[in-house]
């Protein structure tokens, strides 16, 4: 038996547009910890991680571990027939193959409850590791957006350095090249605006840009964004989800072969 | 150049 109700469904909502067009099936997981998601895109260069930690919603029961295999696309289809400011809740039944989602208006005057099949997906977990990142950046989520947007009109790839001058976002195309630096900026009126960079060591990775602008998607998500660099490791594009968790995308590097 | 890795060459499967 499975029982979770989030008073902020947009939250869930904003979820599924955030992950997918990057993944098109994925096994949901639910224990007692929180209802989370790993899963790779088709081609395996992408990798997304959700939490959505139970204290986060209103009531949450979960019986026992399940993993419970959705299509993505159907999913997101159900929750845009919720409302924005709809509560959503998440129903399912032991050894039943569709799962339930109930959709309640604030004011109770209407509720709805969508059904959807559930699927077997043969998926592997990968074990991430910690890792001691040589740069961290802090940013307006609205900002890097921006970035990834207007370098993918000149180039497909990025070049992100940290440097102790700045974080450097470059590309290069047919039509010409183009360099962003942001510097560390603190001293703005909301924390929301500000770009902190924490730098151990300089570091420059070059990534698809098209998968950076399938990141973005997230953006409604936060209004900060987390980009950990480390020399031959994934990068981690993080956004927070508000008292709840995260959506965390890794993505490997291009790489000298 | 440069060639596309895959999230598997850093992350293994548990």
């Amino acid at each position: 038996m499975l029982e979770l109700r989030l008073v902020q469904g947009s939250l869930l909502k904003k979820v599924l547009e955030a992950i997918k067009d990057l993944v098109t099936d994925a096994n949901f997981d639910c224990s007692a910890t929180g209802f989370s998601l790993q899963a790779m895109d088709s081609s395996h260069v992408a990798l997304v991680a959700l939490l959505l930690r139970s204290e986060g919603f209103e009531h949450y029961r979960c019986d026992r571990n399940i993993s419970m295999g959705m299509n993505l696309n159907n999913m997101s289809k159900m929750l845009k027939c919720a409302g924005n400011d709809d509560i959503i809740t998440i129903k399912g039944d032991d050894g039943s193959d569709t799962i339930t989602f109930m959709f309640e208006s604030p004011t109770q005057d209407k509720i709805a409850d969508f059904e959807m099949k559930l699927m077997d997906i043969d998926s592997e977990h990968l074990g991430i590791p910690e890792a001691e990142y040589h740069a961290i950046v802090r940013m307006p989520s609205a900002e890097f957006s921006r970035i990834c947007k207007d370098l993918s009109s000149i180039g497909d790839t990025v070049v992100i350095s940290v440097t102790k001058e700045g974080v450097k976002f470059s590309t290069r195309g047919d039509i010409g090249a183009a360099n962003i630096v942001l510097r560390q900026n603190t001293t703005v009126d909301k924390p929301e605006e500000a770009t902190i960079i924490e730098m151990n060591e300089p570091v420059s990775l070059t990534f698809a840009l098209r998968y950076m602008n399938s990141f973005t998607k997230a953006t409604p998500l936060s209004s900060m964004v987390t980009i950990s660099l480390s020399s031959e490791l994934p990068v981690v594009v993080e956004y927070k989800i508000a008292e709840m968790g995260y959506v965390r995308f890794y993505l490997a590097p291009k790489i000298e072969e | 150049l440069k060639s596309q890795a895959r999230i598997a060459r850093f992350f293994r499967y548990s």
